[in-house]
């Protein structure tokens, strides 16, 4: 039979902004080893750990529907800040990548 | 003869 390894599977996950940081840490960027921005930590008691989806080894493929394929690790780490801080919205949106 | 990619790794941003 068949045997699917390490598929790719684009997830949806909505953080609601329930405290006052986003509480990621995220590693990677073009021109890095790690080409897409990678979650390496999440904090306790943050937006991102009450929201409880978000994952340490995720990869983050958009945020807010702005795709971070091809930013380096200064402008995709900007886009995932200023997501979060701006008031038209209260909740982040990520679309993530993790293997099934 | 092998061609090696070397990138250098990342910064850690917490946000």
């Amino acid at each position: 039979g068949l045997t699917q390894v390490g598929i790719m599977e684009p997830v949806l996950i909505r953080v609601p902004k329930c405290a006052s940081t986003l509480g990621i840490a995220v590693e990677g960027g073009a021109n890095t080893r790690q080409t897409l921005p990678r979650i390496t930590t999440i904090q306790k008691g943050s937006s991102a750990h009450i929201c409880g989806r978000l994952r340490v080894g995720q990869v983050i493929l958009e945020v807010n529907g702005v795709s971070l394929k091809g930013m380096e690790h200064r402008d995709a780490t900007r886009v995932i800040a200023e997501a979060y801080k701006t008031k038209d919205k209260d909740f982040v949106d990520f679309l993530i990548a993790e293997f099934n | 003869r092998e061609k090696r990619l070397t990138l250098p790794p990342s910064e850690i941003t917490l946000l």
